[in-house]
């Protein structure tokens, strides 16, 4: 996760959370 | 195609496509006479085809609440009248207006604009070169009496007329009568299989698009229908095409160009497991978020794919 961009870190983390 | 329909198709795409770019900020709306203020909102902006304006989507916001609050209406046809998409950067206010409506982004992160990947263009530009060997699928006309020309359709199938029965396919759009109604997709797919009979690759591709999608014209909708309906994209797979690159081709998307048929997310994953080539897309699709050199806002659309995969 460490290599992708700002927004699609957010938006995994997010998802992640759901 | 031949070899220089993918060629022209490239070029075009390396002339006009331009990077969809994202904005992670505030946004106010003055949309309808209504004024909305929500924080920490990611939209993707972008360039429309042959116009001056643009696109806007809100892609996600911190909860569902603040998603439904600040997602817009009325996507296309956006002005942008303060600020430059070229030279946009965080702290520097965007504000779109449309008629009397205004939006105002006051943008935390820009992504960059850089170039290009030459891989994405090519795996776009195949997808819109073998759709377009094909005119559109459907006449912008449709007929006006449907059960009338699900008849004459009948009838010139039954007497092997293949011309005139695509003439009918071409008016003919059964409404489908619930969510949960698979009438409009199966006459898509007898319209697939006529065109497939008849060598028109761009006209079975097309109507492929629409059955993957589950794109039709009904009376409701909802997400009960669009799992219930199958993408059927395994029969992808006896066209001969290269369907690792059509489909990963359908996953990028570019702004200042447009193809036919584009699909969401959630039916292109879906199709993605039912062409049972899910393990090499996926290990592709990992290599393009993680590729610095790919456009950010395919490399988020890259990792919503993989994560829901």
């Amino acid at each position: 996760e460490e290599e992708l961009p700002p927004i699609a870190r957010l938006w995994l983390a997010r998802h992640h959370a759901k | 195609p031949g070899m220089a329909q993918f060629q022209s198709a490239y070029e075009q795409a390396d002339r006009q496509a331009k990077p969809i770019r994202l904005v992670q900020g505030r946004i106010v709306k003055e949309v309808d006479g209504g004024h909305v203020e929500v924080d920490d909102v990611v939209l993707s902006v972008e360039r429309e085809v042959e116009a001056e304006t643009y696109a806007l989507r809100v892609e996600f916001a911190e909860t569902d609440d603040a998603y439904s609050e600040a997602r817009l209406g009325s996507r296309s046809g956006w002005m942008l009248v303060t600020g430059s998409m070229e030279r946009a950067e965080a702290g520097v206010p965007f504000v779109f207006e449309k008629g009397a409506s205004r939006i105002r982004i006051e943008p935390a992160y820009v992504s960059p604009a850089g170039r290009l990947l030459m891989e994405a263009l090519d795996a776009w530009a195949y997808v819109a070169a073998l759709l377009a060997t094909d005119p559109p699928v459907y006449d912008d006309e449709r007929a006006t009496d449907e059960e009338e020309a699900g008849a004459k359709l009948a009838a010139a199938r039954a007497a092997g007329d293949k011309e005139k029965a695509l003439s009918y396919y071409r008016i003919w759009r059964p409404m489908g009568r619930c969510s949960m109604d698979s009438r409009p997709a199966q006459v898509a797919r007898e319209y697939a299989d006529l065109c497939y009979d008849m060598g028109k690759l761009g006209c079975f591709l097309q109507l492929q698009l629409r059955i993957m999608g589950d794109q039709f014209d009904r009376v409701a909708y909802s997400s009960y229908g669009e799992a219930a309906h199958a993408t059927e994209a395994e029969r992808l797979t006896e066209t001969g095409l290269d369907v690792d690159t059509f489909l990963l081709g359908l996953v990028i998307r570019f702004g200042g160009v447009s193809r036919e048929g584009e699909l969401g997310g959630y039916r292109l994953v879906r199709s993605i497991k039912e062409s049972g080539r899910a393990a090499p897309i996926a290990a592709r699709l990992a290599a393009w978020a993680e590729d610095a050199t790919l456009d950010e806002y395919n490399r988020l659309t890259a990792t919503q794919i993989l994560a829901l995969l």
